[in-house]
C-alpha cells in the first residue's frame, strides 16, 4: 500500500 | 486593541465547525491583509489555512499585528452559543490572555458575551509557492462531500485520476471496488453547479478519505469547491468564502514507497 506522505515535507518553513 | 465585527456571524460558526476536528489548537492572526490562520493537523498530513478579508468585516480595527492562540474546540463551544443570524464581534485588548466573543441577535433583543482564554502556541509557517497544477477541477461542494462519503464506505484511500474523461475518484476495499467518474458539465441552470475540468496534463494522486472527509466539512461554506492537482504535490483544495476569502486545506498525498 502507499505510504502517507507528511506535509511538512513538501512545503518550505517562513 | 483589537475588534472585528462580522455581521453574518454565522460564516464564522461554519469556519470553525469545518476545521475543529482536524485541527487542536491554533493561532489566528489579525493584520491588515485580514484574519488568517495558518495550521497543520496533530498527524502532519494536512494543513489549513484560512483568510477573511478586512471588507468582508463591518468594523476590521487592529491597531497593530495580533496573534492570538485558541483551542478549536473550546473556540467552537462558544460559537455554538452564537444564533446562526447573529452579529459576532470579537474584541481583545493590548497584551490580554482572552479574547471576547459577542453575540447580538439581529433585532438587537439580546447580546451575549463570552471571554476565553488564550493559549500560546509555538507553530511553524509553511511557504506555499504558486505552482502551475497538472489539473484543476471545480465541482459543486456537495457532490465531491458526497462522493467522498461514499467511497469511505468501501474504503480507505481514494484515488482522484484527471483525464481527458474528465475526473475519476476510485476505492477498493475489502468488500469490492468503487469508481465514480464526474465529465465536465457546463450546460446547468446555475453557475455553481457546473464541473470543469482545466487539464494541462494528466494527473493520479491517492488520498486517505478520512482526511477528504473530514476537508469537506467546509461544505457549508460554499456551493462549489476547487481542487488543485500535481502529480507528487499536495493537492489544494479550495471553498471560497463569498467575497470575503476562503479556507484552503492542502493535503499531502499517499506516495509509492
Amino acid at each position: 500500500d502507499p505510504k502517507q506522505g507528511n506535509i511538512m515535507s513538501f512545503f518550505k518553513r517562513v | 486593541m483589537l475588534e472585528l465585527r462580522l455581521v453574518q456571524g454565522g460564516l464564522l460558526k461554519k469556519v470553525l465547525e469545518s476545521i475543529k476536528d482536524l485541527v487542536n489548537d491554533a493561532n489566528f492572526d489579525c493584520s491588515a491583509t485580514g484574519f488568517s490562520l495558518q495550521a497543520m493537523d496533530s498527524s502532519q498530513v494536512a494543513v489549513v489555512a484560512l483568510l477573511l478579508r478586512p471588507e468582508g468585516f463591518e468594523r476590521y480595527w487592529c491597531d497593530r499585528n495580533i496573534s492570538m492562540g485558541m483551542n478549536l474546540n473550546n473556540m467552537a463551544k462558544m460559537l455554538k452559543c452564537a444564533g446562526n443570524d447573529d452579529i459576532i464581534t470579537l474584541k481583545a485588548e493590548d497584551g490580554s490572555d482572552t479574547v471576547t466573543f459577542m453575540f447580538e441577535s439581529p433585532t438587537q433583543d439580546k447580546i451575549a458575551d463570552f471571554e476565553m482564554k488564550l493559549m500560546d502556541i509555538n507553530s511553524e509557517r509553511l511557504g506555499f509557492p504558486e505552482a502551475d497544477y497538472h489539473a484543476i477541477v471545480r465541482m459543486p461542494s456537495s457532490e465531491f462531500a458526497r462522493i467522498c462519503k461514499d467511497l469511505s464506505s468501501i474504503g480507505n484511500t481514494v484515488v482522484i485520476s484527471v483525464t481527458k474523461e474528465g475526473v475519476r475518484f476510485s476505492t477498493r476495499g475489502d468488500i469490492g471496488t468503487a469508481n465514480v467518474v464526474c465529465r465536465q458539465n457546463t450546460a446547468v441552470d446555475k453557475p455553481e453547479e457546473a464541473t470543469i475540468i482545466e487539464m494541462n496534463e494528466p494527473v493520479s494522486l491517492t488520498f486517505g478519505l478520512r482526511y477528504m472527509n473530514s476537508l469537506t466539512k467546509a461544505t457549508p461554506l460554499s456551493n462549489t469547491v476547487t481542487l488543485s492537482l500535481s502529480s507528487g504535490l499536495p493537492a489544494v483544495v479550495e471553498y471560497r468564502i463569498a467575497e470575503m476569502g476562503y479556507i484552503r486545506f492542502y493535503l499531502a498525498p499517499k506516495i509509492e514507497e
